[in-house]
């Protein structure tokens, strides 16, 4: 057995490559259905928020409630699913 | 489940629906189909009903879409979002929109709608045997003309069926060519094209002109998408470009190498290295039958369900025999309760007692006392207050409209005349009937009810007699339309199915019945009035009619009182 190649990652030109950090998947995906306030404040409330919002995520998808954003939140998030907010501000 | 705010919802249950425009990923009458079965999944467990029109504003607009696409909720390219809808009311509320970065399927992978051929419209069967070689997409093998085929059986050698594949080289959709194929080369602001193109759109929409020159034509269609069309991209619609060269090495089928998502992508053109060109290869796709229902469930008034199971469950989770949950059930019954009662039973007609064939003169005992004729039109015989009627035929060049013992005219400058007693004019005919059609060379009326049917000529009556006598079933319970077709011939119309009848030797033509939605694609399949005018088909549901032309396409729906009966 020849030793498994070296992947080579290449950037796709026009790739929507959503490289964002995982906290930054979780930050768009909260505001946009609708778990955290667009307007939302920085800081020390944003982050009791924020595990706030994860609970209300992980209730919603029926995970656990843990309010820290651990393996099946982040493998929920990027789930294929309908753009309407959960929760209706 | 959940409602909107204020439980929002539709102030009516006759909901109308319109699709603005077709993705490019499925054809169109597989995609007309899997929207009205997904609105099918909510009429069935409530007194809503949802009528496709196909001009005009409709209570449900469906569109498809990429990114930013006309409302403040863009897009987000493949994969994630899939689509969003609007809750009801005016405007964009009720809308639903698609996204078009994704790959629309039956969510089972390729959907390919074979065309021409000797399949009839079957779907391609993948895989398939050709010459002792599997093929799991269309190829353009054994062609010259470089049109993309497949088989709809598993093997071509054995069976030869076999039809074309979605192809610009074929047909375009939409546009203002009314499907008519690309024309290559094609010159577009002075630049010739040999192939589709994204140039002058910012939609990503791939299309070509139908003409050589859209400078001075401006006749163009949008591009169907082969089977090995790539998603996304920079080369969204091309198909793959086997084998292509990538990091030097060569690929003769779709790689996940130089990706850590592990997806499945493919270069558009022979080498990646030098032209970068690119796209994801088809996987299996999303069901935008499922997709849909979710949507449309939506547009009804249903928020996110917390249940997993349920369909109104945010994420999409592919399932191959789906049936509502309970909780979508409850959700949806909520807002519009439940379907009321079984399925209409249209009123049985009065049957006549056996009167006998031709009315015998009244022997002095038998005298009948003459009655008026006038008739007093209670409000219910206003014809602009009927719903639905029992029978609408041409007979001499005027339209008549039947329902319960009467009939209106509407003469060929549009004004209308009536209510006339039936028996006054076909005295032997029942209170109600199902359908008639004038013979258009012997100018005979042939009357339908339940499983009889009568013959005027002039004043001459010949019945009743049965239609199993015509060589339809014997289970037949009615029919309920008819078709004048030239040459002696008539189509004799019931629910799914339709039958040639030669009228000269009173006889069904042999290969009948055929299903009406496979010649008559685009009507509904159950209408209660189907009949032949000023050289249309009209096929009537309620209080709906559509009006295919000569070519066998839907150019129009609209009222029947209004458009028809001139309310």
């Amino acid at each position: 057995w020849s030793a498994p190649l070296k992947s080579v990652f290449v950037t796709f030109p026009g790739d929507v490559i959503k490289n964002m950090t995982d906290n930054q998947l979780a930050e768009e995906y909260l505001k946009r259905y609708g778990y955290i306030d667009v307007l939302q404040k920085s800081g020390l409330q944003a982050v009791v928020s924020t595990s706030k919002a994860l609970m209300k995520l992980q209730q919603q998808l029926g995970l656990e409630e843990t309010g820290s954003l651990d393996q099946p939140t982040i493998d929920a998030m990027k789930q294929p699913r309908c753009g309407v907010p959960d929760i209706r501000n | 489940y959940q409602t909107f705010e204020g439980d929002l919802k539709w102030d009516h249950t006759d909901v109308t629906y319109r699709i603005l425009n077709y993705s490019p990923d499925m054809e169109a009458p597989l995609i007309d189909d899997a929207f009205a079965r997904a609105f099918k999944v909510w009429s069935e467990v409530t007194p809503l009903t949802f009528t496709r029109l196909y001009d005009g504003t409709a209570d449900i607009m469906i569109s498809f879409g990429r990114e930013n696409h006309g409302d403040p909720y863009p897009f987000d390219g493949k994969d994630g979002l899939l689509a969003h809808a609007y809750p009801p009311g005016e405007g964009i509320q009720g809308d639903a929109h698609f996204d078009d970065d994704e790959y629309w399927t039956l969510g089972s992978g390729p959907a390919i709608q074979t065309r021409y051929g000797n399949a009839e419209g079957a779907m391609c069967h993948f895989p398939f045997l050709f010459e002792g070689t599997s093929y799991s997409s269309c190829t353009t093998d054994g062609r010259t003309d470089g049109i993309p085929w497949c088989a709809t059986t598993a093997d071509y050698d054995k069976d030869k069926i076999f039809g074309f594949c979605p192809s610009e080289l074929l047909f375009t959709f939409d546009g203002n060519s009314n499907e008519a194929p690309c024309v290559f080369p094609f010159v577009f602001l002075g630049v010739k094209y040999d192939s589709c193109t994204t140039d002058g759109r910012t939609d990503g929409y791939r299309w070509c002109a139908t003409t050589a020159n859209f400078d001075t034509d401006k006749k163009y269609g949008f591009c169907p998408n082969r089977d090995t069309a790539v998603i996304g991209g920079n080369s969204e619609g091309e198909p793959c470009q086997f084998p292509f060269i990538f990091l030097d090495k060569t690929y003769t089928s779709c790689t996940s190498e130089g990706r850590g998502d592990g997806k499945l992508w493919c270069a558009t053109t022979s080498n990646y290295d030098t032209d970068k060109k690119w796209g994801f290869c088809p996987d299996k796709g999303y069901s935008l039958f499922l997709v849909a229902a979710h949507e449309f469930g939506h547009a009804l008034g249903l928020d996110h369900s917390k249940i997993k199971d349920a369909l109104m469950y945010p994420m999409y989770k592919y399932i191959e025999d789906f049936s509502l949950n309970q909780d979508d059930i409850e959700g949806i019954q909520y807002l519009y309760g439940p379907k009321t009662g079984p399925n209409p039973t249209p009123p049985k007609p009065k049957t006549t007692t056996s009167s006998p064939v031709v009315p015998t003169k009244p022997t002095p005992s038998e005298k009948t006392t003459t009655v008026s004729t006038t008739t007093h039109v209670g409000p219910s015989q206003d014809a602009c207050e009927i719903k639905e009627f029992d029978a609408i035929t041409e007979i001499q060049k005027e339209l008549h409209f039947f329902k319960d013992r009467h009939y209106w005219k509407i003469s060929s400058n549009g004004e209308r005349k009536g209510p006339f007693l039936i028996s006054e004019k076909w005295p032997a005919l029942p209170a109600t009937i199902n359908s008639a059609f004038e013979e258009p060379l012997t100018k005979k009326i042939y009357f339908f009810a339940d499983k009889q049917f009568w013959v005027y000529t002039g004043k001459e009556v010949l019945g009743p007699r049965k239609i199993e006598k015509l060589g339809l079933p014997s289970d037949l319970d009615r029919v309920e339309g008819t078709v004048q077709r030239g040459k002696g011939k008539v189509l004799l119309f019931n629910g799914e199915n339709f039958w040639k009848l030669d009228v000269k030797a009173q006889m069904i033509d042999s290969g009948y019945p055929r299903s009406t939605d496979s010649v008559f694609g685009g009507v509904p399949i159950d209408s209660h009035d189907v009949f032949l005018h000023k050289g249309f088909f009209y096929f009537c549901r309620e209080s709906f009619y559509w009006r295919m032309n000569a070519k066998r396409q839907v150019d129009r729906v609209g009222y029947v009182r209004h458009d028809l009966l001139k309310c």
